[in-house]
């Protein structure tokens, strides 16, 4: 408010300022791309799992998973919402009760599967959501 | 594991890192399953193999929509006419419905009348058809049914001839007298005529997963111009001793529910 404001340019003026605390090296290091939201690659495999009996198409599907962590700052990281940048600031005023933003798909891609029931009948199906298309910061 | 690996070589997680267990390796097949909304792994009797008509016209739908997909565009209905291009010659012609756009799950039943039964000398002619529609999943509504028939050039035998090709419902069947039916539809093709016919069955199907008892399946006849029935061989319709690509089915679009069920954990 605007009344705090002017008590603390007063303040600023009788009193020793206190620099304010900028990203320290560990916060930067802790971004880096080795530990980055990512998305990882993982392949789930139906000829493996021995459906094949049943499933006709597709063999498997790329999955895929995110992983990785949401840093200050959250520049280096792939699509973080604005929520996350709000979380992030929330996590370094209180690490211990807080945590960081979650890496998580932000895009997610449909797959369709053909497969045989128990009578033989033959059912193509859509399943929206099944593949990571881009994973980031929430 | 064996069967989900990390296509990446990086450690990232270390459930990647070890073997899973039998009873942990059994628990993930569960949770495939219930993803795929399946209560437990089919068992199908292929008894006359993955290559009849019905598992390769779905096939050809699969192709079309996976490579459709990569594009992103279109919608159901251009996939499903893109079918005909790749499945044998259509003599329908398809109209521009709009349900097929947006249905998101489409299913083949196989003929289960396995011998034609002896029926009265009047429908000498008429052959039956049965679909087991009892699998359908929850939640699935059906939004078209297209019953599906080959039909071969028979020129020689009947030059410049005409046939009426008639489907019916069978709405009541008796010990003792020839079943009630009902006519669903009616076509005039001439003998020269060769591809795929499909006739609508979307009020019949929706009838029959409603109320499962009324399914008493569809019978199919055909007569000459002059009146005269036929037996469909010799109209060059393929019945059950025909090639395995060509044999008879019926299929079944469906829009799912919004709500997706998963069994609880």
């Amino acid at each position: 408010s605007t009344n705090k404001r002017r008590q603390q340019n007063r303040n600023r003026s009788t009193q020793p300022q206190e620099a304010p605390r900028s990203p320290s090296m560990a916060d930067y290091n802790s971004s880096d791309q080795k530990t980055a939201c990512r998305k990882h690659e993982l392949y789930v495999s139906f000829r493996e799992l021995g459906w094949q009996d049943w499933i006709i198409a597709p063999e498997g599907y790329a999955a895929n998973y995110c992983d990785g962590e949401c840093s200050f700052p959250l520049n280096a990281h792939m699509n973080a919402t604005n929520h996350a940048i709000v979380q992030t600031l929330v996590h370094l005023m209180n690490p211990e009760n807080v945590p960081k933003p979650s890496c998580a798909p932000t895009k997610l891609h449909a797959i369709s599967v053909l497969y045989f029931d128990d009578n033989s009948n033959v059912i193509l199906k859509k399943y929206k959501n099944m593949v990571v298309r881009a994973c980031g910061c929430h | 594991s064996n069967y989900i690996f990390d296509g990446n070589n990086e450690i990232h997680s270390s459930f990647i890192q070890r073997r899973l267990r039998t009873h942990e390796k059994r628990e993930m097949q569960k949770e495939i399953l219930s993803i795929l909304g399946l209560p437990h792994r089919p068992r199908p009797h292929l008894s006359h193999g993955k290559y009849n008509s019905a598992p390769l016209f779905m096939l050809d739908l699969y192709n079309t929509m996976s490579n459709e997909e990569k594009n992103e565009v279109e919608g159901f209905l251009d996939r499903y006419k893109s079918m005909f291009t790749t499945h044998g010659p259509s003599l329908a012609t398809l109209q521009d419905n709009a349900f097929l756009n947006d249905a998101d799950m489409v299913m083949s039943f196989v003929n289960l009348a396995q011998h034609d039964r002896e029926l009265s000398p009047r429908r000498r002619h008429h052959r039956e058809f049965r679909f087991n529609l009892s699998q359908i999943p929850e939640g699935e509504a059906v939004t078209a049914a297209e019953f599906r028939i080959y039909k071969e050039c028979v020129s020689e035998a009947f030059k410049n001839e005409t046939f009426v090709i008639s489907v019916y419902q069978v709405v009541q069947e008796y010990e003792d007298r020839d079943a009630d039916l009902f006519l669903l539809e009616s076509r005039k093709l001439w003998a020269t005529d060769e591809g795929w016919l499909e006739f609508d069955i979307t009020a019949t199907s929706n009838l029959w997963v409603m109320n499962p008892r009324h399914n008493l399946g569809l019978q199919f006849s055909v007569e000459a111009s002059s009146g005269k029935t036929v037996n469909p061989k010799e109209a060059g319709l393929i019945g059950r001793d025909g090639p395995h690509d060509k044999q008879p089915f019926m299929v079944a679009f469906f829009k799912v529910s919004e709500v997706h069920i998963r069994t609880t954990r």
